[in-house]
């Protein structure tokens, strides 16, 4: 399903290179629930922004569901981000002048869905972190962690293909941090394929294959223990 | 140091009134090291920003640091606040055309330093917190984690009477999380009150004293306990 070998990331800033990621190698298949943890500023959002086909690498390759990410053009990166990638970001990223409603529908409109299935989608998805009363509500007016379900709402509404969640329950208490752990093992049930960062040692442990990024490489834990 | 009494906090938006913090009472002596958990939508940060001055009651008293807050002025409140108190935002507001550098000065200038003392504590604080080498860097360059940290450095550079902290390590991995706390029960010790919201149980159980808020009103655990 996504298959990087080699790939390099550099951010070059006044004559500063920062090397996010490193010669990072990682293959995921089609139906797994991968676990992403590493210290802060290890490369765990860059990995995804890469994944995800929001920023390309500065060299090695990228394969994602059989697609060569690298012989596509911007604009062809954009469609097959539409299509197939759903996203939980790291600073949420809710659009401010939006109501929760239109907020979760922004991804569904390029899907070709009717508004009919649309409005049902966002319903079910808002209903299901908790937030139906807020539906007509702005971002601005909601707590931190009501803000990061809305995002959680929006990814989950796309059922997409591809799912990358950038630590999705940093700003939830353990209890609303386990349900949404268990809305993604639903999602993942159903076909959905989910790359999740974490800094909840708890989630980690939950999932069938966790992956450490430190210094902006993998080390694959699992490929260390018995199984 | 602090006490609020009988206050609620009614945000009308559109006919819909949210009772965010109801009949809420609490004091918290000087030099004390408070957390405060509860779930997601509890009233935490709205109790926060009116502890920190940032918004006022809808009803009830508040007195901090001896001064009464509901006789003053917006432009009185605003003072006090740029003298007393140090904020650790849970979004972090760093302001995004600053680098490093001048977003932890911000608050130093209110507090009548000298541009010397003002660069040596903006050194300190970003060395504290593993950034120095990035003090000329914008937000926008670094991870999540790195941002939550130049926003505590630019609280912990103030060295404020009383510091608010809304969820400070929410992007943090666990050992990252333990040296902010680290750093925080320092400045404790050397005379700083400290009041931080926290979903991290490892945090919460290491403070001396913690408090639960849940629909808008709290829970001091502490009193049902044998000290
Ligand atoms: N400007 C506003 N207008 C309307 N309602 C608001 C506003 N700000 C906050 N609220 C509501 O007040 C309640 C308390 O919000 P608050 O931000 O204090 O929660 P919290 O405990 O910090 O939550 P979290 O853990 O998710 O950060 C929530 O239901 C929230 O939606
Ligand atoms: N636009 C940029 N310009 C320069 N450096 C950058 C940029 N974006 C990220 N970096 C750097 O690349 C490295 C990896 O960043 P990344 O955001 O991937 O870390 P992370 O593992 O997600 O961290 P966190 O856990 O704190 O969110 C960091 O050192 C960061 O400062
Ligand atoms: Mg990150
Ligand atoms: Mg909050």
């Amino acid at each position: 399903m996504l298959k990087m070998k080699g790939v390099n990331k550099v951010y070059t800033t006044d004559m500063i290179e920062t090397h996010a990621l490193r010669e990072f190698d990682l293959s995921v298949e089609s139906g797994e629930f991968v676990t992403v943890t590493g210290p802060s500023g290890s490369g765990k959002t860059t990995f995804l922004n890469i994944a995800g086909l929001l920023e390309t690498a500065t060299s090695g390759s990228y394969e994602l569901d059989g697609v060569d990410i690298l012989g596509l053009s911007d604009s062809q990166r954009s469609v097959l981000r539409n299509q197939k990638v759903g996203f939980i970001f790291q600073g949420f990223n809710l659009i401010p002048d939006l109501n929760l409603f239109d907020n979760v529908d922004v991804p569904l409109r390029y899907r070709g869905l009717s508004a009919k299935e649309r409005k049902a989608r966002i319903e079910e998805a808002l209903a299901r972190v908790g937030l139906a009363a807020r539906a007509k509500h702005v971002p601005s007016q909601l707590s931190g962690g009501q803000q990061q379900r809305v995002a959680i709402a929006r990814a989950l509404a796309g059922k997409p293909k591809f799912l990358l969640a950038d630590e999705p329950t940093g700003n939830l208490d353990s209890l609303m941090a386990r349900q949404v752990m268990e809305l993604l093992e639903e999602i993942n049930t159903e076909g959905t394929t989910i790359v999740m960062v974490t800094h909840d040692p708890e989630l980690a442990a939950r999932s069938k294959r966790n992956i450490q990024i430190v210094d902006g490489q993998v080390c694959d834990m699992n490929s260390y223990s018995v199984s």
